[in-house]
């Protein structure tokens, strides 16, 4: 019984690996963070902006997080990390599970990507462009989904703003994913190996654009 | 990253099976070692896995008697040389009713150059087989070892690597440039063109010896230890009542099956 129950597990796995899985999974995280009022909303995107450029910074966030999850008090700390902390504590110094949780979560899609993509996300939070670049990612995932074939996908010109490029953000975002974005005919050639990574700059840019402003 | 590139370059020729995993920088490299112990945290995602992390223990720090690790084999050297020379042009045209045009043109050009050395190191399965026959788990359990237990964390163990031989200086050249012009409509009649172009350069030295990708097994530490050549997804390091793994939200902790179990 164990064995079928591990092969049926398997065999969900295969087909929730698609977009609609990713979607449901994201949401799920991203649904912990619905009740949390402008101002922690704010105080936390700004806190990720900082720590997204500072990748010591972004390490001792994960640790102090993951101690906090595992039962452990949080003490208060200096800069933008005890300012994203102090939004997820309560006044117990317990972490408030519903709200950690989903922080953990995005901490860890981050830490799938690499160094040049979090100073890339915090540029596109500053630019006040995470919803474009949400959207571009999201219309590659769902257009190359379910991902197993290698295959060109067209971008929604809209999207791609005045300056798509081999400079532009969201070119260097796919490219560090391991795509290769197209510039004359606006696409990307879907690779099946980038999908990890993809995944996780999808789940980034959606919790980040659940905390942004309307 | 230069760096980062070379690497996916290299593994990607040598490595079509993907098994091996490439190391994300050059910083890092010393800590992915044949032996050295790596942990990872359990995945709270279906799509995507976490990185391994260097816990700065080797396999001989946490076995007794203190002995050296034994040697590894290793495999006659691959030469790989890639040249990349790439153009790239693209055009754009904005046209918003009432508001004006915009259009521009963008031409960029790439290029880099890479000659490595590399080797495969590895340990051979005979050796995992003495070492877990020979030589125990040291007691009191290492320091490092308990906090990755309390975290729930899985730890593996380095067990063959993609070896840099001779230092290398890579450079990349990003080149740019662009054109471009608007007009806006309204009282005042606004036109204007614009051309710039943008040149950049980056080297980085990879010395002799960097690990630029690696192979793991997964360490089973209860109440001995063994270890997984063919790591498994369900398959848990620690199977302890101490064990505080996340899954996902809401989830339970997966039940573990343990290879005397099989």
């Amino acid at each position: 019984l164990k064995f079928l129950s591990d092969g049926l597990m398997e065999d969900q796995l295969e087909t929730t690996e698609d977009f609609q899985g990713l979607q449901l999974e994201v949401g799920a995280w991203a649904a912990g963070l619905e009740g949390l009022s402008e101002e922690p909303c704010g105080q936390l995107l700004g806190g990720l902006g900082q720590v997204l450029q500072d990748e010591h910074a972004l390490e001792a966030l994960e640790e102090l997080l993951e101690r906090g999850l595992c039962g452990g008090q949080v003490e208060p700390q200096d800069g933008p990390v005890g300012a994203i902390l102090e939004c997820l504590v309560l006044p117990s110094r317990q972490l408030e599970e519903e709200l950690a949780g989903p922080v953990s979560y995005l901490l860890g899609a981050l830490a799938v990507l690499s160094e040049t993509q979090h100073v890339l996300l915090a540029e596109v939070l500053e630019m006040g462009a995470l919803s474009e670049v949400f959207r571009l990612v999201r219309s590659l995932l769902e257009q190359s989904s379910p991902w197993q074939e290698r295959r060109a996908v067209s971008l929604p010109p809209e999207l791609l703003g005045s300056s798509w490029g081999a400079e532009a953000p969201s070119w260097v975002l796919l490219e560090e994913c391991g795509l290769a974005p197209q510039a004359g005919d606006p696409q990307v050639c879907w690779e099946p190996e980038a999908r990890c990574c993809t995944s996780a700059l999808y789940a980034c840019l959606a919790l980040l654009s659940k905390l942004s402003p309307p | 990253s230069a760096f980062e590139r070379v690497v996916k370059s290299v593994v990607q020729e040598l490595d079509h099976s993907q098994e091996l995993t490439p190391v994300n920088s050059l910083w890092s490299s010393a800590g992915f070692q044949p032996y050295c112990l790596l942990g990872r945290r359990p995945s709270s995602s279906w799509f995507w896995r976490p990185r391994y992390k260097c816990v700065s223990l080797s396999l001989r720090d946490i076995l007794e008697p203190d002995a050296p690790e034994p040697a590894v084999e290793q495999d006659s050297p691959f030469h790989f040389h890639e040249t990349m020379d790439g153009q790239l042009k693209g055009s754009v045209k904005l046209a918003v009713p009432g508001q004006g045009k915009i259009s521009g043109k963008a031409a960029g050009s790439s290029s880099s150059s890479a000659s490595v050395n590399v080797c495969m190191l590895r340990v051979a399965p005979s050796t995992w087989e003495a070492m877990r026959r020979e030589r125990r788990l040291r007691k009191p359990e290492h320091k490092i070892l308990q906090q990755l237990r309390h975290r729930g964390d899985d730890v593996f163990v380095v067990t063959e690597v993609l070896q840099m031989q001779k230092e290398v200086e890579i450079t990349q050249t990003h080149k740019q440039e662009g054109s471009g012009q608007f007009a806006l409509p309204g009282a005042i009649c606004l036109q204007g063109k614009g051309q710039g172009h943008m040149s950049r350069k980056k080297t980085v030295t990879i010395p002799s010896g960097t690990i630029l990708a690696f192979r793991v097994a997964q360490l089973i530490i209860d109440p001995d230890w063994d270890i997984l050549l063919f790591p498994n997804k369900k398959q848990r390091t620690f199977s302890g009542p101490l064990q505080a793994g996340r899954t996902g939200p809401g989830s339970q902790p997966e039940p573990s099956l343990r290879v005397s179990d099989q």
